[in-house]
């Protein structure tokens, strides 16, 4: 997967991601995992003004309770990118079972959580890097205003590095995560991050829009034969797209 | 670099654009109203989907049974317990959802603890 949150020079902010899915299980992308991508409106009643109305919009797996990738309208935007750890998923699994951990919660229902409970960035960088929870992951965390923009390193029980994006550097008016830690070199044979940043800086600052962040992720490797779709996100206007991807003839397997 | 014809390539080099935001309404949408009743909240995304989501499983199945060949009611099994375990409202939803799509509990549990399986 690769996330990528971006800021253009007027301090609009931009979102988006490419899951990458499936590897080794033997599904077929074309028949079994892009025909089950859906969008969701999650509705509520507000209970202050007692109307029903739009809470938060994602896209899931039919089938799929939890959530990968969101948006709170005005608020936040959240995605979720797999973390490999030695304390991985089935730590968290077994003291769950054994309850040992009965407060933990799975990675894409706290993401879930996270948008239904709060409705400010702050408040989400605070929840989504401070609660127990049963496997790590990289939550990559946009918000409404400039700056607002991070990767959170989590891992069981605390968060182990947070990256974020610096307006008044130069250098970081984007931040962009695969699967790796932000302090580590990635595998060479799973480098997302370095095409990514070179696309990135073809880019620029002054192009970033759906468009500009779009084409930068639909660009080999970033885009490779286990990409099932790339979701496009703008708090401030609330846009939340999805389209489903391939690649096409000679691409890297993952 | 990857070997060629692998080496990354930025399309922004080609001058090419590919974003065409009419592709969004490929992938349709749905509501999932939080005030409903748990259990019903996916009735409407499960009745459509079911045989999506069962071939979706039956992949899993042909992958693991010719390797294990009894391992099905070992999962199910194991994966229905951890059902139990689970809290409100993921333990009703995911009941409504197996129940809809006709598939055991313990393969729609397996299919919505995924990434903590993945992550080992």
């Amino acid at each position: 997967c690769t996330s990528i949150i971006a800021q253009d020079p007027n301090g609009h902010l931009v979102h988006a991601r490419n899951l990458d899915f499936g590897l080794f299980l033997g599904w077929d992308h074309e028949n079994h995992l892009r025909k089950m991508v859906i969008n969701i409106n999650w509705i509520r009643t507000d209970p202050l003004t007692g109307k029903k109305g739009l809470l938060f919009k994602s896209n899931n797996f039919a089938g799929y309770i939890g959530i990968y990738n969101g948006l709170r309208p005005k608020a936040f935007s959240i995605t979720a990118n797999e973390r490999f750890m030695a304390e991985g998923g089935y730590v968290g699994m077994l003291s769950y079972l054994f309850g040992e951990d009965p407060n933990g919660r799975w990675m894409s229902w706290l993401t879930r959580e996270t948008l239904i409970n709060f409705d400010n960035y702050a408040d989400a960088k605070k929840h989504l890097s401070e609660t127990p929870m049963l496997s790590p992951v990289y939550y990559i965390l946009g918000g409404v205003n400039p700056g607002e923009g991070c990767i959170i390193h989590r891992s069981l029980n605390g968060t182990d590095l947070t990256t974020s994006l610096n307006p008044s550097d130069p250098e970081s008016w984007y931040v962009l995560e695969t699967n790796y830690d932000q302090n580590v070199e990635v595998l060479f044979v799973d480098d997302r991050r370095t095409p990514g940043n070179k696309c990135m800086q073809k880019l620029g600052q002054q192009n970033v829009n759906f468009a500009g962040i779009y084409n930068v992720l639909s660009s080999r490797t970033t885009l490779n034969k286990l990409t099932t779709y790339t979701v496009m996100m703008s708090v401030e206007d609330s846009k939340f797209e999805t389209h489903l991807q391939r690649c096409d003839g000679l691409c890297w397997p993952f | 670099d990857l070997p060629a014809p692998y080496t990354d390539h930025c399309i922004l080099n080609d001058g090419v654009n590919k974003y065409d935001p009419m592709n969004q309404f490929d992938v349709p949408w749905f509501e999932v109203d939080l005030d409903a009743d748990p259990y019903h909240r996916w009735d409407e995304i499960s009745g459509i989907y079911a045989d999506n989501i069962n071939g979706l499983l039956g992949v899993i199945k042909d992958l693991i049974l010719p390797i294990f060949p009894d391992a099905l009611p070992f999962i199910d099994t194991l994966f229905a317990d951890i059902g139990e375990k689970l809290p409100n409202p993921y333990r009703e939803e995911i009941h409504g959802i197996a129940d809809v799509t006709g598939i055991p509990i313990g393969q729609i549990v397996m299919y919505n603890v995924f990434y903590e399986i993945f992550t080992v």
